[in-house]
């Protein structure tokens, strides 16, 4: 939905 | 090659159950310290960690680090049909098609045993980064999922704001508005119904309610859950297992409007 962010803004892969 | 035997098989069931929803396919990730698990949903918002430490096993033997690619509903389907009650032992080899568990009950002479194959899993890790949290809050398991679910029926999307000594959960829906407050709270009568409040800041940061409630299954690992957020990163929800295993869920924020 709108405005979710996902996770990889903010953890990187490793 | 891998043996982790569990006194009770209801906490695995119990992990496999809460987690089963948000991911499908997982590696479990086993070696020296425990056995691991990192996953994230389809749509990567939210990222399951489970880690159930070699403390957690009596005994726990591996010698090497083996990957158990498993389906979550397959695991399900064999899992249910151990008893909460019996004790519940893992096996694998170093290079395993499959995984062995052992169901046995302690007052029966009753002895359960099933395979599960395993699948190859291209899993993607993230690194989370140690974080120093500016709000931990602490309370009952059974309360903040309430909290979720009672929200849920009102609106997508909750707002967490953290302030001095108390915690908002605050929803606007199409319908109406939805806030529930809680302040810190300490019994020694009730423990349970302990509520904690830790903050360096204040936080207000809002989140799907889907995956909130979503989370909430693992409520009966635990009865209490710890929330901890800082402005601009993923929340944290934890449920905390005996031996310092434990389950975590992190959940990235929606941006406001």
């Amino acid at each position: 939905s709108s405005g979710q962010r996902t996770l990889g803004l903010f953890f990187k892969k490793i | 090659m891998l043996e982790a035997r569990l006194e009770q098989a209801s906490i695995l069931k119990k992990v496999v159950d809460a987690i089963k929803d948000l991911v499908q396919d997982c590696n479990f990730d086993c070696n020296d310290s425990g056995i691991a698990l990192q996953a994230m949903d389809n749509s990567h918002v939210a990222l399951v960690s489970m880690m159930l430490k070699s403390d957690t096993f009596s005994p726990f033997r591996c010698d090497r680090n083996i990957a158990l690619g498993i389906n979550l509903n397959s695991f399900q389907k064999v899992l249910r049909c151990a008893q909460n009650e019996d004790i519940l032992t893992l096996k694998a080899d170093d290079s395993p098609d499959v995984v062995s568990l052992v169901f046995e009950s302690s007052e029966q002479d009753r002895i359960s045993e099933y395979d599960i194959k395993l699948m190859d899993i291209d899993q993607e890790h993230l690194g989370i980064p140690d974080t120093e949290y500016a709000a931990t809050i602490t309370m009952p398991s059974g309360e903040f999922q309430r909290i979720c679910r009672d929200l849920s029926a009102l609106s997508e999307s909750v707002a967490i704001e953290a302030e001095k000594n108390a915690v908002k959960f605050v929803c606007n829906g199409d319908i109406g508005n939805g806030a529930i407050s809680l302040r810190n709270h300490s019994s020694v009568e009730k423990p349970e119904q302990n509520v904690n409040i830790e903050l360096s800041e204040p936080v207000a940061l809002t989140f799907s309610l889907k995956y909130l409630v979503n989370f909430c299954k693992a409520s009966g690992l635990s009865g209490s859950v710890k929330l901890c957020l800082s402005n601009e990163v993923p929340l944290l929800v934890e449920y905390e297992l005996a031996s310092n295993s434990y389950l975590r869920f992190y959940l990235a924020p929606k941006i406001g409007d």
